[in-house]
C-alpha cells in the first residue's frame, strides 16, 4: 500500500516580500 | 543593515507549487498574475499591496547574493535587502523578476524576467490599525 502523499499548499502572502516602511505616517 | 539572505530559496517559488489565494482558488506560482495578488490583498485585514520600486541594485560580499535597494509606497521609504540573485520577485505587469533570471529557471525552473533598477515590485506592508 502507498499512502497518497499530500501536495503543499502556500498561502499567496508567503510569496510577496515584507517591506514595512522605516517612516510611519 | 540588510537582512541577511537565506542559503536556500524557499520551496514555494519552485515552478508548479500550489499557491492559494485569498479567496481559495489554488493557482500555480508560475500562472500568478498581478491581479491575483490586488484581489487577494483586497480580501485581506491585515496586509496591503505596496509598490517597491527598484532604486539600487548592488553586488554583496555575500557570494551568489545581491544588495537592492527599493522605494515603498508613498513615502518612498527606502529599504534595502540581500537577496541571492536567483530570488525572484513579481513585478507589476511584468510577472517574475530576478537579477539572475537564467539561475533562477535553473534552480527552480521558474520562468524570469530580468529584475532591472525602475522595475515596480509587489511588497506587502502591514494595513494601519485603526
Amino acid at each position: 500500500n502507498v499512502e497518497p502523499r499530500s501536495v503543499p499548499v502556500f498561502p499567496w502572502h508567503s510569496l510577496v516580500p515584507f517591506l514595512a516602511p522605516t517612516q510611519s505616517d | 543593515a540588510p537582512l541577511t539572505p537565506s542559503s536556500a530559496l524557499p520551496p514555494y517559488f519552485m515552478k508548479g507549487s500550489i499557491i492559494q489565494l485569498a479567496d481559495g482558488e489554488l493557482k500555480r506560482v508560475e500562472d500568478l498574475r498581478t491581479e491575483d495578488f490586488l484581489q487577494s490583498a483586497e480580501v485581506s485585514t491585515e496586509l496591503k499591496i505596496d509598490s517597491s520600486t527598484v532604486e539600487r541594485i548592488d553586488s554583496s560580499r555575500t557570494p551568489d547574493a545581491v544588495i537592492i535597494q527599493f522605494s515603498v509606497g508613498e513615502h518612498k521609504a527606502q529599504v534595502c535587502v540581500e537577496v541571492l540573485v536567483e530570488y525572484p520577485f513579481f513585478v507589476f505587469g511584468q510577472g517574475w523578476s530576478s537579477c539572475c533570471p537564467d539561475r533562477t529557471t535553473q534552480l527552480l525552473a521558474l520562468s524570469c524576467a530580468k529584475l532591472s533598477v525602475g522595475d515596480v515590485c509587489i511588497s506587502l506592508t502591514l494595513k494601519s490599525l485603526r
